[in-house]
């Protein structure tokens, strides 16, 4: 039992001190176990260093750094057992424009061998989706309004 | 293997029957506050993560059932997978089946590719070809993982050994 | 101690109800008491009523249609007890172009006779603001760029 | 009344003295993710909230102190607030006194109009003009709202009565 929690932090712990360094394009981050002897007395502690500043535990970092050190460590568990395909629902709702355009990136990039479906209002994650799908709501009952081009979609919300 | 199509029929918010095709690569889904977007992540939880803690924001499986129309007693929703030319269809049904002790009181019944199957039947469909709840992050889990304490955050890694 | 807390609960309720119209332009919603002969044993319940949909519990509605609610909430407890200036800090996340708007409409509104200062990274709120500021950080330094106008602020972040 | 000025001094990331002057009217502040933005609104609860549970996010009060620079070993915030024309200056200030066995151990001082006052006087003013921790919503209290439980958010109105 402890063998196999091992093998996952130590995948998980690598995969996410790079991706969190990838998706930031910059600072560090690293995952700690409180506990490194008998891991399940103690919990998981997640330390980022965001670009140009000192490395602080996660509830010392602002609301959208600790967004993109989440997002990157979800990232690193579905790298570790990875699925065909992911649905991610407003994972983008913290980040300024930079930040959003990044994770888009993340999201664009991995779409190659992986299918991605992104719920989102920000107008930079949609810009870098290969379709765009509207979703409307009548008299209580909702459609779908097929593939749509941005212009389009500006009608329906003002995309963030 | 990607997915290929969403079935929604009396799911949530979905009153008519709705098919949702989708493509490989990055598809995006938009719209107002409260059209209906994260009760397609839901429609999807509802057949991937029969077991999952995740499971629907309703509470109770019949608020799952569109509440628009009187007489709508079931909900279902079917996925369809697409492996090299081939296709799995998963289809979960919940069906309303009032008792006098317990109005809530429901049926679940699961297909693949339209034959009746048992939840077991099923979960291993779903394990072999790794698919589960934790491909879908749902609204508010990424700031789920900064809330949660360091043991409830160590405990993801566990679930997964 | 109860009468104490009637007052204030039946002022709230009354609050609640109107500026949550106001603020959606339709529905309804309502504040309900668990217990009311005894309000110390039961807690406090919201009911909201989206237009052109049934009345549900909080947790029955979506992420947006949430946070509208919420507002409405905030908004009503401080205009039994207001203050003479107000902070909100990025209060708009949620919500998309038409909901934000809504909102950055009932602050400007309301800030004819009360100073409001609004933390935002949407377009529409910064629009809306008589005096925008700029925050930028340098070495770990913040400090503040005075009053910008919106095509700056769109360097500083593409704002949502 | 308005507040017309927010002075900071090594306060969190504000590691230079600091003036903001803010005008009556709808003010917005905008900049990337951790450029400070909600550390001007947890400068002003620090202020206004001494004895607030909603108080600054940093846990130990001793964090609100620069950690850029070695050597500082307090940081301050003064509030000017006007009314008709009459000006109040609320200051507080933490300064490290660290002992033997408690490294993180502080002072605390409160300035009215730059004259040493004590908390309850503070306190008496803020009440006065109704000004209080109420007067600030943090980033993320919307939604605290929905999660916290029913009773819970009864207590918000048990407070206030
Ligand atoms: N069983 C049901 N029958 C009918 N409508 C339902 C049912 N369950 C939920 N709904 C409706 O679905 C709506 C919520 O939809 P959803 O959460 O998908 O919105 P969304 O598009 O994700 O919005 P947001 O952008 O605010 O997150 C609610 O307004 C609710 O009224
Ligand atoms: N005592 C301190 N000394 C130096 N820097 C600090 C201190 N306390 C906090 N910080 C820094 O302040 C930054 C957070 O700032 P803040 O939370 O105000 O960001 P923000 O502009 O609100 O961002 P967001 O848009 O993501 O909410 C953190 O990155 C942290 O490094
Ligand atoms: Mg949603
Ligand atoms: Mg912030």
């Amino acid at each position: 039992k402890k063998d196999a929690f091992y093998t996952v932090y130590e995948a998980v712990k690598e995969n996410f001190e790079l991706i969190y360094t990838e998706l930031l394009g910059g600072g560090e981050a690293e995952l700690v176990l409180e506990n490194k002897e008998n891991p399940f007395e103690g919990g998981l502690i997640i330390k980022a260093r965001p670009k140009g500043k000192r490395i602080m535990r996660l509830n010392a970092l602002s609301g959208g750094e600790k967004s993109m050190a989440s997002l990157a460590f979800i990232f690193a568990i579905q790298a570790y057992d990875p699925s065909p395909f992911y649905i991610l629902d407003e994972v983008d709702m913290f980040l300024d424009g930079k930040n959003a355009e990044k994770v888009a990136d993340m999201i664009k990039e991995r779409s190659r061998n992986t299918q991605f479906i992104a719920i989102s209002l920000r107008r930079v994650t949609l810009n870098k989706a290969d379709h765009i799908y509207g979703v409307t709501m009548q008299e209580g009952i909702s459609t779908i309004v097929g593939n749509v081009n941005l212009s389009q979609v500006e009608e329906i919300v003002e995309v963030k | 293997m990607y997915l290929r199509e969403v079935q929604l029929e009396n799911f949530k918010s979905f009153g008519k029957k709705v098919r949702i095709p989708f493509l490989p690569g990055f598809t995006a889904i938009t719209g107002p506050n409260g059209s209906g977007k994260s009760n397609i992540s839901d429609a999807i939880l509802f057949v991937l993560g029969p077991k999952s803690p995740k499971m629907i924001r309703a509470g109770r499986l019949t608020d799952l059932i569109y509440k628009g129309k009187k007489d709508v007693n079931y909900c279902k929703v079917s996925l369809v997978l697409e492996d090299e030319n081939e296709e799995i269809v998963l289809t979960r049904k919940v069906k309303r089946a009032p008792l006098p002790d317990n109005p809530d009181n429901y049926y679940s019944y699961f297909y693949i590719n339209n034959k009746a199957a048992s939840l077991s039947d099923f979960v291993h469909i779903l394990s072999s070809s790794n698919i589960s709840a934790n491909s879908i992050v749902q609204q508010g889990d990424v700031t789920a993982i900064v809330e949660m304490g360091d043991v409830p955050r160590r405990r993801i890694l566990d679930d997964i050994a």
